[in-house]
């Protein structure tokens, strides 16, 4: 475990209970895709696969079982949810997330490490993470203006990964025969994708106006 | 090893 690493993680930590927050606390998921949410369920649901088998560390499984559980009772939230469910904006959150899920369950059946189903399952949740955010972002750009914890969300969200990527560039400094180029790729464009956001995010902090993505 | 190590992470 290095520092960066562990900015990650609470990073990625801060930024789901932002939402939980957000959700709980004014009953309102306003700007936030659900469809996002959905992946992001799929993509811990893949990721953690070994979470009974393989024991890590306490932080490791206690984490993994935080990520699970939040992710899970989200989508709860937004589906079932009376309060929660009516401030769910249906008619603009409409990106076809499902078409997303082929084409990384095709790459990570030909761009994998091992062709076992462990291996295979963990790698598509790489690829799935990497464009999860996309419906999102699609959402953001229709709904005009958004609130400022669906704003820290995706900051949150977008950093985490980029602090994922100083961490894999200390280990493979620090660490012989650490290469993993496809957690990089797929780590170093799953951060690309938020560089517009982060751009624009970043000028409404410095003009310290509403956050408002071009249409 | 080298995978393992990386399912080290989150």
């Amino acid at each position: 475990m290095n520092i960066f690493r562990l900015a990650g993680d609470m990073t990625h930590l801060a930024s789901v209970l932002v939402l939980l927050l957000k959700i709980h606390t004014i009953k309102s998921c306003a700007g936030v895709s659900l469809k996002t949410q959905e992946l992001y369920v799929i993509v811990f649901a893949t990721r953690y696969l070994d979470i009974f088998t393989s024991f890590v560390s306490i932080y490791n499984s206690l984490m993994k079982l935080i990520f699970l559980g939040s992710s899970f009772s989200i989508v709860w939230y937004m589906r079932y949810h009376k309060a929660v469910h009516r401030t769910y904006d249906r008619e603009q959150d409409t990106f076809r997330h499902w078409f997303l899920m082929l084409p990384c369950i095709l790459l990570a059946l030909l761009i994998h490490e091992k062709f076992t189903f462990f291996e295979v399952m963990w790698t598509f949740s790489l690829y799935l993470e990497a464009v999860a955010i996309l419906p999102q972002l699609v959402l953001l750009q229709r709904t005009r203006n958004i609130d400022n914890l669906t704003g820290q969300y995706i900051f949150l969200l977008g950093g985490y990964r980029g602090f994922y990527i100083l961490n894999w560039i200390y280990r493979y400094f620090t660490e012989p025969h650490y290469v993993h180029w496809i957690t990089w790729i797929s780590g170093l464009v799953q951060t690309l994708l938020y560089a517009d956001f982060f751009y624009y995010y970043f000028l409404s902090w410095k003009n310290n106006k509403k956050l408002q993505l071009p249409a | 090893l080298s995978s393992a190590s990386l399912k080290d992470e989150l």
